[in-house]
């Protein structure tokens, strides 16, 4: 029915409606028009597009779009659910809603997994571990001998590799992570509750009680 | 914490690309 209605707003390309997204995510609809803002102003930051690029990705990030980061770039890419290159508004609110408060535990545990599966196999191997401690070390100020480094990395695969295969399977890093909790607390962003007091959109939201 | 005594993955919890809060920094 809508398809004789012409809206006089235009969206950015892969516009979804506010109220399918916030159906299938902890988000309620005011919030995801909140979001939405926070899209539109990322993703015109660099090239006015309705895209979110890396660069824009790592502007926002960093303040700077020219900054790379291992993690940035891992975040990246699974926010890139279509895996185009860019990240559209409704990926950008699927991925976002891992984050939410509201969100199960589960979910949490399982996007860190695959952030940290730096090379897609379904396992965190000692190699991924290792070279993701070095891309800490090289952006913070921890200075640490590969000797430390060895260490730390051994330390953390006898408790978190159960069955001693040499790498970390999903099943073994849920139980490791409930152990400790700590590893998964950047995964909640309480930002996200407070999405609407930071972005409010009267605009949209008057579209949407205009079509109810 | 000493680094000894932390897991790998507590340390790279640490990293500021993992840290997206600064998304909704204004």
């Amino acid at each position: 029915m809508g398809c004789f209605y012409s809206k006089t707003t235009k969206h950015t390309p892969g516009y979804e409606e506010p109220s399918v997204l916030a159906a299938e995510t902890p988000f309620t609809v005011s919030e995801v028009e909140a979001l939405y803002e926070l899209f539109k102003k990322i993703s015109a930051s660099v090239n006015n597009d309705g895209l979110i690029h890396k660069e824009e990705f790592q502007l926002a990030l960093f303040q700077n779009k020219d900054r790379r980061n291992l993690f940035a770039d891992r975040i990246f890419d699974l926010f890139d659910i279509k895996r185009n290159g860019v990240i559209e508004f409704g990926e950008f609110v699927r991925s976002l809603s891992v984050f939410h408060p509201n969100a199960q535990t589960a979910a949490k545990i399982t996007f860190a997994f695959r952030l940290y599966d730096l090379r897609n196999t379904g396992f965190i191997e000692r190699e991924e571990l290792k070279e993701m401690v070095l891309a800490l070390l090289n952006e913070s100020e921890l200075d640490l001998s590969d000797d430390v480094v060895e260490t730390i990395v051994d330390k953390t695969f006898r408790d978190a590799d159960v069955n001693g295969d040499g790498r970390i399977d999903p099943e073994e890093w849920k139980e490791f992570v409930m152990k400790n909790p700590s590893l998964i607390k950047n995964m909640t962003l309480p930002y996200l509750t407070d999405i609407t007091l930071a972005f409010p959109s009267f605009v949209v939201r008057s579209e949407v009680e205009d079509s109810e | 914490t000493a680094p000894l005594a932390m897991n790998a993955f507590e340390l790279i919890s640490r990293s500021q690309g993992l840290n997206l809060s600064s998304l909704f920094e204004k």
